[in-house]
């Protein structure tokens, strides 16, 4: 089974570390402050204070042997950045880090991260989105402009059929699954009948799929 | 149109201020640090520097008018409180919140919050689900263990049809959207024969998808 480390136990950091150990992966936690290593050392399978910019304290703890290492240090991009580098010197095989701009994002991509993400920039993004739909509850952007998005069913598509709604013809959009309680229909055919508990889930363009959500 | 507030303009009310403005919509950014409100009032729309807990300063900005209010403030728990049941006691239409945990967001929905999101949390989980199954991409859960996953094509499926490698019976998954370059096809057929850049977008439980997705 696959190793995980992750430095920097904040928000972010012990919602990866916990989501991993609640799907069955052992994980070790590193900090370099002390109290948080301690709160958390009943939760994470193992755990480490240690300034995680010193090379000699990550062989300590034998960084290398974990297949997976995500370095969750926020604030502090100077520390972030070195701890990437250290990293990669000492050769640790994946390492993914977290940052919040574009230019820091390239940074870490140059000095050898293999995958970064803008953890806070994607949530503000996509609550603007859900904000500026009504009835947007959840997307998942395929590429800028495009995505799938789960949205509650206008009123006035309730008590039609999909096929009297003319989604593809008037919006250009496509209904991938209908949600009712906890049912899904995937693919739904053209005689279904809408419920106004139904959710949506949809593929088009963002703009296609804000103008339906409009529809009251 | 509809106008937004946005109160907190650090990394995660930057980006739901700047995301509205990018759609179209005029936004108010509200921080009680004069330094941020001044370095983007190029970029918003209005700004104004205040502490969001002082409700004489909310009516001096007569910020009842907007449809809709973020409170994006996250280290200070209390300040994030106060500045809610303010919004509340001024009859701000709809009030969305950020915070940390789940006990946090119980507390901000009792006292009258519409919505709550907890980004960075959200953000861990999804990373874990991507570092866990191999190829996944990205994810939309549309229940706690069934979601839409993008992941890339197994190597052993590519040269083979959708109907050969028989996904439904083998992993009980569902491919609704198959992207190769910047061409999407959606319900593909069953004889669609898959190439090495394909990603597949797929419907089904976390645990089947993560055995697909470590198909090698
Ligand atoms: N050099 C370092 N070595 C080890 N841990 C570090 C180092 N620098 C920072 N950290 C830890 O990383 C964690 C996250 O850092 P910080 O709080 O600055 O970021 P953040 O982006 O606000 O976090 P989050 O949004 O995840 O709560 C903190 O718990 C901090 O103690
Ligand atoms: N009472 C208040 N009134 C107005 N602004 C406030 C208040 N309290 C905090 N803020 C502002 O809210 C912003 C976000 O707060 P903070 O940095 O504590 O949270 P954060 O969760 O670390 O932010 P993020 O993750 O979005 O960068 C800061 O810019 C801060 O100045």
């Amino acid at each position: 089974k696959k190793e995980f480390a992750v430095i920097g136990l904040g928000r972010f950091g012990q919602s990866v570390a916990l989501t991993l150990i609640e799907r069955g992966y052992s994980v070790l936690g590193i900090d370099h402050d002390r109290e948080i290593v301690q709160r958390l050392s009943e939760q994470i399978t193992q755990v480490a204070a240690l300034d995680a910019t010193d090379e000699e304290a990550l062989r300590a703890v034998d960084i290398a042997s974990f297949d997976t290492v995500v370095v969750a240090i926020g604030e502090n991009f100077e520390g972030n950045l070195m701890t990437t580098v250290a990293l990669k010197a000492l050769d640790v095989r994946y390492v993914v880090c977290k940052t919040t701009t574009e230019r820091q994002r390239r940074i870490l991509l140059r000095v050898g991260a293999d995958h970064v993400v803008l953890p806070e920039h994607d949530a503000g993004r996509r609550l603007a989105h859900m904000l500026t739909g009504p009835g947007v509850l959840d997307l998942l952007e395929l590429e800028p402009g495009y995505s799938i998005t789960e949205l509650r069913i206008p009123r006035s598509m309730v008590g039609h059929t999909l096929i009297e709604t003319n989604l593809r013809h008037r919006f250009g959009v496509t209904v991938l699954v209908i949600k009712r309680e906890q049912t899904l229909t995937v693919s739904p055919s053209a005689n279904y009948m809408f419920a106004s508990n139904d959710l949506l889930v949809v593929l088009g363009k963002n703009a296609d799929i804000a103008r339906l959500s409009e529809l009251t």
